[in-house]
């Protein structure tokens, strides 16, 4: 199994060696890589080294060629139809971030149940009613959906989309819930990144 | 070294303890916590062994008890002071959230260079111009500062926090950024989770 923390890092170096190749850069060694993303040259090869044999030894590894294996092997080479359920303060901040796009997920469309946000536009995208979850993501082909909804409804959102037919879902909601085998779950909890904070202030009594 | 998916997983089993708190239960098994979260007894068990000995064998853990020891782990029996850097769409989302406060954490003052914004307030927390960071961290105790602005002034403004004497920065800025060794820093990218739900898609073929 490949960890976790090796997909995050491929992620990063994708992101870099885009911003190399539009400034013409065609080769570069995992030490400039390791440079760029701050990290280690053993870190960047043992990285690579998971999905097989990239570069030269001696002359590097091709920018383009690299980022383009990068980009397969992290599903990024088609695009991905986005729907996200909650047009709230966090929904619409998601709806409008142009950093999605960058990375080949469009949001297409915003659910909710509040009448005031039903019919209005974030940036473009509509806001539907809930009762149309079903009917969009088939028309739209959407494969992934964004849980931004208080928590009790968390669950009951989780079971309309996977209904829907999308194959992975995103939650934010701070709250355990649960898909059948089939479809991924990934979980953020922004505020247990400020509780891994402040559990290493404690640990270090550095307040 | 503790793992990171344990201290994750205490800040779960926390906001669990503190709701069966709420409905007056007193002592809980292991095993009921796992059932609670979603994990297993033996994960609960070998989390909280990093931390000392918890709970009586047979009778289980006392819930107030131990949720006050985790809380104390996590650096929350006291509160926290929290500054925004960036009051657009996801700054304004963030400053807005009332699950911060329910942990302990309080946004006191949101920042921007931004004419427009600056003297507005978001649910009551006012927004300053960049120029006063120094002083109203200061004046205000602040000892965590959440970066939200584009990428290219990330660094920038993370050497603002520093300067301002924040010992914390949590980034959304999906930019490497460097911080001197005695302040904590962490990066959020929320396009990278949908990067690895595309990646266990792409592994399992199921698109
Ligand atoms: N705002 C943040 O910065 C932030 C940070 C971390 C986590 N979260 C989490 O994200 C979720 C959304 O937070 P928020 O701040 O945007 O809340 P919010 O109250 O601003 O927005 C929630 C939206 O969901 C809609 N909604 C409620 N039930 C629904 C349902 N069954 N179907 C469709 N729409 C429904 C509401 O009408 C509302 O528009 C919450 O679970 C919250 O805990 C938010
Ligand atoms: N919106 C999202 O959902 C989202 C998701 C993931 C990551 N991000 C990241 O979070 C950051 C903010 O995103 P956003 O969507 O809120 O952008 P935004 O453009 O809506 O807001 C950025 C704000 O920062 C302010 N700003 C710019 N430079 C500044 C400086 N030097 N000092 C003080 N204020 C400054 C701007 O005036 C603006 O108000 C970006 O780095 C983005 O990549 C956003």
């Amino acid at each position: 199994k490949i960890p976790e923390a090796t997909i995050i890092r491929l992620s990063v170096y994708s992101r870099y060696l885009t911003q190399l190749d539009k400034k013409g850069i065609v080769n570069i060694s995992s030490g400039e890589i390791a440079e760029g993303v701050g990290g280690s040259p053993a870190q960047v090869r043992k990285d690579l080294a998971y999905f097989g044999e990239f570069g030269t030894r001696g002359v590097g590894y091709n920018v383009r060629d690299l980022n383009q294996h990068i980009i397969r092997i992290l599903g990024l080479n088609k695009g991905w139809k986005v729907v996200i359920v909650g047009a709230g303060n966090l929904g619409s901040a998601l709806t409008q971030y142009k950093g999605f796009r960058e990375r080949g997920f469009e949001v297409v469309a915003v659910f909710d149940n509040d009448v005031n946000k039903i019919g209005l536009t974030l940036n473009g995208v509509p806001i539907f009613p809930i009762t149309k979850l079903r009917e969009v993501v088939k028309e739209q082909e959407a494969r992934i959906g964004i849980i931004a909804v208080p928590s009790k409804y968390a669950q009951d959102v989780a079971d309309h989309l996977v209904e829907s037919g999308v194959k992975a879902i995103l939650n934010f909601a701070p709250s355990v819930i649960s898909v059948p085998e089939n479809v991924e779950l990934r979980n953020v909890d922004l505020a247990v990144n400020l509780e891994i904070l402040t559990f290493n202030l404690a640990l270090k009594k550095n307040y």
